[in-house]
């Protein structure tokens, strides 16, 4: 019997399962109420964006989830829209490293 | 470029030597251990060519400052990975040392011979992770080696300016170091 190729197997799309389903949030603005919106909390509270101490996250997209969108956007050099628009959304998506993007005290910009 | 709280790093004596060494029994058996050996030292070398650190490669993993492995999930250290990309690597702030990689990701070297959509470049990750090691957290610039996202199948492991100044005003400057070649190379990039 012929295997298929290794690389014909793999049908995972290139950004993580778990996070391909933030795709659904595309647009979402303050006020907006989606399914899955807790789990974009869920994501942005282990990356350092909502230091709330409850993870008991709901599916509104709140004031607090607004502050964590606009402070994502800075610090991942996006423009700043305080919405989830195209460009928030597939840099979510994309695979990064582990290290909290808030474990820092010292911006420093060029001179 | 941005700093971890307290802006902590290495403090031994200049010149400093810093050794690395790889966990015995958490490595990936697709990739030859000579040739992760070599990613690891052209990532490390990346670092040393800008400021006046060495990195030594040691058999003694213990007592080693940089200590290497590859993991999957849960592996103790309460930062468990998740599988296929999402999250592909963490290291810790100095003088930790530890900098652990997803096993779960198909890491290479090599695109043209490993045709997966969800290939990640080891080279580019492990340059990334060293500026952790080194004290460096993430920063804002797209092109630098320290942004906090990395695409499959994308290679980024020329450190930038943006790199390059912060390590620096951590550890100094390697005294063989000119900014003006990377000036140059950052133009002839950003011309092409």
């Amino acid at each position: 019997r012929i295997l298929p190729d290794k690389s014909t197997v793999i049908t995972v799309d290139a950004h993580n399962a778990t996070w391909h389903e933030f795709k659904r949030l595309l647009d979402a603005g303050k006020g907006s109420h989606v399914s899955g919106m807790s789990e974009l909390k869920t994501y942005f509270h282990r990356f350092g964006y909502l230091p709330i101490s409850d993870t008991n996250f709901t599916d509104s997209f709140d004031t607090q989830l607004e502050s964590a969108v606009v402070l994502y956007q800075k610090n991942l050099g996006l423009s700043v829209t305080g919405k989830l628009d195209s460009d928030t959304i597939s840099t979510i998506m994309s695979p990064r490293c582990g290290m909290s993007d808030n474990a820092h005290a010292l911006h420093t910009t060029r001179r | 470029f941005v700093y971890f709280n307290g802006k902590p790093r290495w403090l031994h004596t200049t010149p400093m030597t810093l050794t690395y060494a790889f966990s015995p029994d958490n490595m990936i058996d697709y990739m030859s251990i000579s040739e992760i050996r070599s990613v690891f030292k052209r990532a490390f070398s990346r670092w040393a060519s800008v400021i006046p650190v060495n990195f030594t490669e040691t058999e003694n993993y213990l007592s080693a400052n940089i200590r290497i492995g590859f993991y999957r999930g849960d592996h103790g250290d309460g930062e468990p990975f998740d599988g296929v990309l999402g999250v592909l690597a963490h290291a810790f702030s100095p003088e930790n040392g530890r900098l652990h990689l997803d096993a779960a990701e198909t890491w290479t070297v090599d695109f043209n011979s490993v045709k997966s959509k969800v290939a990640v470049d080891l080279e580019s990750v492990a340059t990334h992770e060293i500026g952790h090691v080194l004290g460096l957290a993430h920063t804002s610039v797209k092109e630098a080696v320290m942004y906090p996202s990395l695409s499959p199948r994308t290679k980024k492991v020329d450190l930038k300016i943006d790199d390059v100044e912060g390590v620096q005003a951590l550890y100094g400057s390697n005294p063989n170091f000119k900014f003006s070649s990377l000036l140059e190379s950052e133009n002839s990039s950003n011309h092409a």
